[in-house]
């Protein structure tokens, strides 16, 4: 999920 | 994942808890605006689409999970359960809460970061939740008289955003390529949209008194 964006946050 | 964020989903989970527990308890959802729940269903599921296909990491899928399911559950709860729909105070819930989904579908078409399905519907969510609780701070202000439970739910709702934008001031401190722009404008105006609810909140809990928003 590392692309530039990667949404990690709920 | 630092103590801010996690504080933050913490208040969040809390928040979604003591409105179950309203409802549960009171077997009524009076003072809670449906329309905001329906916005939120709408935001976790605009927001989770990659629930499936991007996988972060246990908690992160587990606590998309709970925020879907719970946020549906409290809708169909109000819509449906014969004893909760009694209570519900739809000619008070009167925000044309369509508007703010047209809007914020409309924003997240031109302010993305990625011109992708899932980048827009996620801006959506973003801007969406935004405003989410608009329908329920109008619906307090008509309904006068605040119950504790309901008082409660609106404040960890709104501490939870508040808590986020320290997170994103500590990665912007601590990671060198922290930018959320998207998330972090929309989290500030979120957070603003609470300010008069907090300052009542604050003033109730002061003088140990009954949370009244001024009409």
């Amino acid at each position: 999920y590392m692309d530039d964006y990667g949404h990690d946050e709920l | 994942m630092n103590i801010f964020r996690l504080a933050g989903d913490m208040t969040h989970l809390l928040s979604i808890l003591v409105l179950l527990l309203k409802i549960y308890a009171t077997k009524s959802c009076s003072g809670v605006s449906r329309k905001t729940q329906e916005l939120y269903a709408i935001v976790f599921l605009a927001r989770y689409l990659d629930l499936f296909t991007d996988f972060i990491s246990v908690y992160n899928t587990f606590m998309k999970i709970v925020f879907i399911a719970s946020s549906l559950a409290i809708v169909w709860c109000i819509r449906v359960h014969p004893m909760v729909k009694r209570s519900y105070d739809k000619d008070l819930d009167t925000f044309r809460h369509y508007l703010l989904v047209a809007a914020s579908f409309l924003l997240a078409l031109f302010l993305h970061e990625k011109f992708t399905f899932l980048e827009i519907f996620w801006a959506f969510s973003i801007y969406l939740e935004a405003v989410a609780i608009l329908p329920q701070l109008v619906l307090l202000q008509r309904s006068g008289n605040v119950d504790n439970l309901t008082g409660q739910y609106v404040f960890f709702l709104g501490a939870y955003r508040g808590l986020y934008i320290l997170n994103w001031i500590y990665r912007y401190l601590t990671e060198p390529r922290f930018t959320r722009w998207i998330a972090c404008v929309s989290g500030v105006v979120q957070t603003a949209l609470y300010a008069d609810f907090f300052y009542y909140y604050f003033i109730s809990w002061k003088n140990n008194s009954k949370l009244k928003l001024p009409a």
